[in-house]
């Protein structure tokens, strides 16, 4: 098993118990602002870890960043990893970085999904659902994407089990959905809820389930062609902008609406490379390409919240 | 696991609404499995859909009979799969 987080290969895609292990490494390389926090456990019982980085205080300002909610998209998942040391390493070089560790909190949950991850990983590299069992229906899973209270069963969700994008019994069915919500009402002082997918290269903000304007649409929009400008400055991958139902479809249930609703104004979501050439299975020597520069738009976003108290 | 042989992953750039509408029929149909990556939505996407191989010659059919072009993507699926697979066992070695 890779054990230090120096030889860890980054440029690769991992199983489950090796990210999870390379995160006890991360914790022990860096035990004055990494500390990893179970919020719960899955569906089939394997634990959520949320890497926080802080340097001190208590229930600071704080940004959320999860990665791998659809279990297939797992340039995604290779992106948080990458992003968790990138924070980890470059804390106390980066001035800006520091200056924003010095306020406020970060919250990253690398595997959202880990049910779903593990299962790409030994049963169906395609899966990307939880792996929940429904009464009544032969077909597991559902879409943990359009199982949040934010519009629930709207249009832009399916109602049939085995549709890839179910939106489940209830809103907050999902067990893995119920621990982020706790854990996020529970703290109360989150300012930024950022959720990062493959594939399309997108940067959305709120709404899905309705193709009105938020409240803050013209700067959440601003923010996110800022953030867009800075990506495309490395490689010049091209992304689009707008709210997931103007640019996309309209998606109910989905994440990123809950956050808007419940206070978090900077709510946004990535859609990762490619265009399609290689959809969700972008081959893994394009992992720190894709991390690096999506970084710049990530941090481009949380040096604005960090400038923008609210 | 699930093997993925002969699958393609095909892109339909969709000229019309008509054509959105044909291809969200096809969203509907459950025999041919198909699974949409990208969603007939509007005619500004894309819509990309992984064709089981044994689907493949009816989805073809189906697309050429009502005019609608299309490209393939991905030619084996599981090729790519295989790739990565072996990357994966490489990079744990």
């Amino acid at each position: 098993k890779e054990r230090s987080t120096r030889s860890f290969n980054f440029g690769a895609y991992h199983r489950l118990e090796t990210i999870y292990s390379w995160m006890d490494t991360l914790v022990a390389q860096h035990p004055n602002l990494v500390t990893k926090q179970e919020i719960g456990k899955s569906y089939e019982n394997r634990p959520m870890y949320v890497l926080k980085f802080s340097t001190g205080g208590n229930k600071r300002p704080a940004i959320w960043i999860d990665t791998g909610i659809h279990s297939r998209e797992w340039v995604s998942q290779a992106t948080g990893v990458w992003t968790a040391n990138k924070i980890a390493t470059d804390y106390g070089r980066d001035s800006s970085l520091t200056s924003l560790l010095n306020t406020m909190d970060i919250y990253m949950l690398l595997l959202a999904n880990p049910d779903g991850y593990a299962y790409t990983h030994t049963n169906d590299r395609m899966w990307r659902k939880t792996r929940s069992k429904i009464s009544g229906s032969v077909c597991r899973g559902v879409d943990p994407n359009r199982n949040w209270d934010a519009g629930f069963g709207g249009p832009g969700a399916s109602k049939n089990p085995c549709s890839d994008s179910y939106h489940g019994p209830s809103a907050h069915s999902e067990i893995e959905v119920k621990n982020v919500v706790n854990l996020i009402k529970s703290h109360g002082n989150f300012k930024s809820f950022i959720s990062v997918h493959a594939y399309s290269q997108l940067l959305m903000y709120p709404y899905g389930y309705s193709c009105r304007n938020v409240p803050h649409q013209p700067e959440l929009d601003s923010v996110g062609r800022a953030a867009v400008q800075k990506l495309t400055s490395l490689y010049g991958t091209r992304y689009k902008v707008g709210s997931i139902c103007n640019i996309i479809y309209q998606a109910s249930g989905g994440s990123i609406d809950w956050s808007y609703n419940v206070g978090i104004k900077y709510s946004f979501a990535f859609e990762l490379r490619d265009t399609g050439r290689y959809g969700f299975i972008l081959p893994a020597n394009q992992i720190i390409p894709t991390a690096s520069e999506t970084w710049l738009a990530l941090k481009h976003i949380m040096e604005y919240v960090r400038d923008h108290p609210y | 696991a699930r093997v993925f042989t002969g699958d393609q992953v095909i892109r339909v750039n969709v000229q019309s609404e008509e054509e959105i509408q044909l291809l969200q029929a096809l969203e509907n149909q459950q025999e041919w499995e198909l699974d949409f990556w990208l969603h007939p939505v509007s005619t500004e996407l894309p819509v990309d859909i992984r064709v089981p191989r044994s689907s493949l010659s009816s989805v073809k059919e189906y697309l050429d009979a009502h005019s609608i072009p299309f490209t393939v993507m991905i030619d084996n699926l599981q090729e790519v799969l295989d790739a990565e697979k072996a990357e994966m066992s490489e990079n744990q070695m």
